[in-house]
């Protein structure tokens, strides 16, 4: 296959890039 | 005096990693378990579970403070956690449980002894950990130190999907640096005391392992409830 094929998939994770991007007074 | 290092991070000098480090650390969370249900094995286990997923909002939190994290990419971001994040709940635990004897301190008010291990069905599991915690104990780690090798567990955590390698290199030298001259300048009478820290990342890294595989048997069974971000970082594994 074409090399992107051969790179990893990224699983989707919307829980974490939520967190990952909310500001720390929501985290908190 | 030795020539004061600067990092790559606009001339933090070392022991200021250690200090914002320890300025992040995120307080202890509670299991506030039901005391009108009756305990079980589901009742531990959803205990666990939930407090996994707060603990786990906690530690995103806390990573987006190790200086030189906010720097990478999101992308690189993400898979640090996506790879690292049981390791840093484990060693939370590990660090709350060191002034104990034999009992794992998930939560302030949730301390989990032998025969609770035995109710919830994480003997095994539950015994890796208080190895750690002997290691852990037998020398005497620091909160400073503590606090500096669980960056260095995320920093660490050999994600398959990392884009910039070498800004994550870079992240591991400021962490791996800060460890080394506080050691030097805290515990001058063991020169090996940094490396010996680094070492115990190997058996941290393979009580994770057990741990996701545990939760992962677990969520196959489909009898206890997860939260949706505990479950998305288990299959993350």
């Amino acid at each position: 296959g074409c090399p992107q094929q051969s790179r990893l998939v990224r699983r989707p994770c919307t829980e974490l890039l939520k967190y990952l991007t909310a500001t720390d007074d929501i985290l908190l | 005096l030795p020539q004061k290092r600067t990092f790559p991070l606009g001339g933090l000098v070392e022991n200021k990693v250690v200090s914002l480090l320890l300025v992040a650390e995120p307080e202890s969370i509670f299991a506030m378990p039901d005391p009108t249900v009756p305990d079980s094995d589901i009742k531990a286990l959803t205990i666990l579970c939930d407090l996994a997923d707060r603990e786990l909002v906690v530690n995103i939190g806390w990573a987006k403070h190790i200086p030189g994290f906010p720097s990478l990419s999101l992308a690189d971001q993400m898979s640090l956690l996506q790879s690292g994040w049981m390791e840093i709940l484990v060693l939370r635990v590990v660090f709350r449980s060191l002034a104990l004897e034999d009992k794992l301190v998930y939560a302030e008010d949730y301390i989990m002894d032998e025969e609770q291990s035995k109710l919830a069905g994480v003997l095994d599991l539950n015994n890796a950990i208080l190895q750690l915690v002997k290691k852990y104990k037998a020398m005497r780690i620091e909160k400073e130190e503590f606090v500096v090798v669980k960056a260095i567990a995320l920093a660490n955590s050999d994600s398959m999907q990392i884009e910039d390698v070498e800004a994550v290199q870079r992240l591991q030298d400021v962490l791996h640096g800060a460890l080394q001259d506080y050691e030097s300048a805290q515990h001058t009478e063991d020169p090996r005391r940094a490396g010996k820290i680094i070492m115990t990342l190997p058996l941290l890294r393979q009580t994770a392992a057990r741990a996701v595989q545990h939760f992962c048997s677990i969520k196959q069974e489909g009898r206890v409830p997860m939260h949706k971000l505990f479950l998305e970082l288990l299959e993350a594994k």
